[in-house]
């Protein structure tokens, strides 16, 4: 229940209308997005039960770790009533055709077959939202200087979603297991997707801002 | 952790 009212509000990309239409406004519509959506990322994660806890050091390292992922998860969870859209923000859904046209066919292709998983356990809000913290919690990041502490913040998150699954899905006991077994795709999506932004950086021609460009520098 | 100034600065902040 923390986890549910820790749920940010909608987000509208709004591109800017003084931009050409083209491939170079898509991205810089997406990237501001993704900046947008990482001030919120960061304010939502404090509201994680037991994340504030942790030393400043492992909560930068975690979100350092996690960010594409939980922005990647957000992504899929908006699309699930859609059929073959990516729901990026309320007011910008792309279809496969405006993805290829942004250059973005692979992360369309990788993010869709993560939303047909979810559609087929027909997962629900809190799981969710569950999900989303284990992500953050789950990172593997290599600079945590408090193991336990983390590890003792994942065990009450896995708890959570063990004691959730036990009350409403009573009819299948491998249903955490299955939520959770969703978690490489959704590393191995997170890993393209920060890949091909940092490319775009490297190329120079969207601009970005300074806490997007930040957070893909920490992933490099 | 010089070089990741606005993430700290967010998680800093008390909102």
């Amino acid at each position: 229940s923390h986890l549910l009212v820790a749920e940010p509000e909608k987000i509208y990309a709004m591109p800017d209308p003084s931009l050409p239409e083209g491939d170079i406004k898509a991205l810089t519509t997406l990237c501001d997005l993704a900046d947008r959506e990482l001030v919120v990322i960061i304010g939502w994660a404090k509201h994680i039960p037991g994340f504030s806890s942790l030393s400043l050091g492992d909560q930068m390292s975690l979100l350092q770790s996690a960010w594409m992922e939980i922005l990647i998860l957000s992504v899929v969870f908006r699309s699930l009533p859609y059929e073959d859209e990516l729901v990026y923000a309320e007011d910008y859904v792309m279809d496969e055709g405006h993805s290829r046209l942004t250059g973005l066919l692979d992360l369309y292709g990788s993010i869709l077959h993560l939303v047909r998983r979810y559609k087929k356990l027909k997962v629900e809000k809190e799981e969710f939202v569950t999900l989303k913290a284990i992500a953050l919690t789950n990172s593997d990041s290599m600079h945590i200087e408090d193991v336990e502490a983390v590890q003792k913040l994942q065990d009450s998150l896995h708890e959570a979603l063990q004691e959730y699954e036990g009350g409403e899905h009573q009819e299948d006991p491998q249903r955490a297991g299955k939520l959770l077994m969703t978690l490489p795709l959704l590393r191995q999506t997170a890993a393209k997707a920060v890949q091909h932004f940092y490319s775009i950086k490297v190329q120079g021609k969207v601009p970005m801002h300074k806490l997007f460009l930040e957070m893909l520098e920490a992933k490099v | 952790k010089e070089k990741h100034k606005i993430l700290h600065r967010l998680l800093q902040n008390s909102t």
